[in-house]
């Protein structure tokens, strides 16, 4: 069925944060398992560990101002670990 | 700083601009560039040069999409730039995704401010987690970028990596208990203060010490204060002697048995040369000042206890020379420090001394302290 406009728009976001977790935050890159996973305690360190080093409320939950965050624009140097 | 910490194990590193995006004219890009380079310096011993062609230890890009390091840009917005920490080949680069609009201004994404950031990954930094450092990861085009400054984190992070900007050893002229502030920068009001070098250009005055540069203009009261390498960053610090030739809109810059050549902040290509070409004997190591006098149409060479004069008509040293300075300038002791002709009179600098010189009745007319100029 065609995804109405709220579940487009959550799944948009979803996508978003997992390329995120997974650019900025080395969250393993297993794309099937985000969204059903995404209450899972490893997505929701990810997602606490996202928002405490931006300055962030530390919720574990995409709440509003976490959403904002992701979509600016920002340097492609990974926040944690390694880069090469 | 980056897992394994690493940092270059040298303070001067080279740059070079590989390509430029069609956003900005060139000299825009250019001095975003050396402007980000000087944020870094300012708080470092570190020190930049430019390059032209080869490998430079940070080679700086603009690229789409796939560039050829496995880390593709993604189009307009999210991912800006980005750069690799210390090491050789591709590390210390930084690449800008030019599906951007890179702007002087924060109308797109300022490439000042993106450029600033990316340099501290090429310099070893990581991320901050501090909001109003320079290095936390989120672009904010809300900063003011006339009063841009880096954080205390920021600071820390790279003196950490690299300690803080040397104080001039023992130099006299900078008694330790009287180094200001931020160390490492002389003090205008320092009454020991000497020069390396003065020089007019374009009807101001510039007054060299160490990295840094006094720029004295006669419409205002107090002398800006920069370094040297924020105008021409291939120049030495700590040069020997500077001076204009009006006639060329040109300023000659010394140091060791070399010169260079600006016209304003552009460095003359060609240069530098041995100072040899303009006919000083070799054993000549160095020159302690000169000027150059636009009635006389002649340059003057100061070195040691003697001086050579050089004909600017015909572009060669004057037989008859060298001559003892006392000869011709009574009352000027060697060695000069540094010199510069205004107002009809040569102003000769030795340590914190100064000597008006009257050319025409060939003696020294007042003596003030070196500083006068800058508004003490």
């Amino acid at each position: 069925y065609p995804l109405d406009r709220a579940a487009r728009n959550k799944e948009d976001s979803m996508e978003l944060v997992q390329q995120y977790l997974e650019n900025y935050y080395n969250l393993a890159k297993d794309t099937k398992q985000f969204v059903r996973r995404k209450d899972s305690s490893p997505v929701v360190k990810k997602i606490q560990e996202m928002q405490k080093f931006l300055g962030l409320e530390v919720t574990g939950k995409l709440d509003s101002d976490t959403l904002e965050v992701i979509r600016k624009p920002r340097c492609g140097i990974p926040d944690v670990g390694s880069f090469s | 700083t980056f897992p394994g910490m690493p940092k270059w194990r040298k303070t001067h590193l080279t740059y070079r601009i590989v390509n430029y995006t069609k956003d900005l004219p060139r000299d825009a890009v250019d001095s975003a560039i050396e402007k980000a380079l000087t944020v870094w310096e300012e708080v470092t011993p570190l020190t930049f040069s430019r390059i032209y062609e080869g490998e430079a230890d940070i080679m700086i890009i603009f690229a789409v999409r796939e560039h050829g390091d496995f880390l593709p840009f993604d189009g307009p917005g999210r991912v800006l730039a980005h750069a690799y920490p210390p090491g050789s080949g591709f590390y210390g680069d930084a690449h800008f995704d030019d599906d951007e609009q890179w702007t002087k201004d924060t109308s797109g994404i300022n490439l000042f401010l993106v450029a600033a950031h990316e340099l501290g990954h090429s310099l070893g930094l990581q991320h901050s987690t501090h909001r109003e450092a320079l290095m936390y990861p989120v672009y904010d085009p809300l900063t003011d970028l006339s009063r841009f400054r880096l954080s205390q984190d920021d600071v820390n992070g790279i003196q950490f990596l690299y300690g803080s900007p040397p104080v001039p050893p023992n130099d006299p002229a900078v008694p330790t208990e009287s180094v200001p502030p931020e160390a490492g920068t002389p003090a205008a009001c320092d009454p020991a203060l000497s020069f390396d070098a003065i020089s007019t250009l374009r009807g101001e005055i510039l007054f060299f010490k160490g990295r840094h540069f006094w720029r004295k203009s006669f419409r205002t009261l107090e002398p800006e204060f920069h370094l040297i390498s924020s105008f021409w960053p291939s120049l030495p610090s700590d040069i020997d002697a500077a001076y204009e030739v009006t006639s060329k809109d040109t300023v000659f810059i010394f140091k060791g048995n070399q010169f260079w050549a600006i016209r304003g902040n552009e460095m003359q290509a060609g240069y530098p040369r041995g100072i040899h070409t303009l006919g000083l004997p070799s054993t000549v190591r160095k020159i302690d000042a000169a000027f150059s006098d636009k009635e006389k149409k002649k340059t003057y060479f100061f070195v040691e206890d003697k001086y050579w004069r050089f004909d600017e008509k015909r572009q060669s040293m004057e037989p008859g020379f060298p001559k003892q300075i006392v000869e011709d300038f009574p009352g000027i002791e060697p060695e000069v420090d540094a010199v510069f002709p205004v107002f009809g009179f040569y102003y000769f600098f030795k340590g914190s001394s100064q000597f008006e010189f009257d050319p025409n009745a060939k003696k020294v007319t007042h003596v003030l302290k070196s500083n006068s100029w800058l508004n003490c």
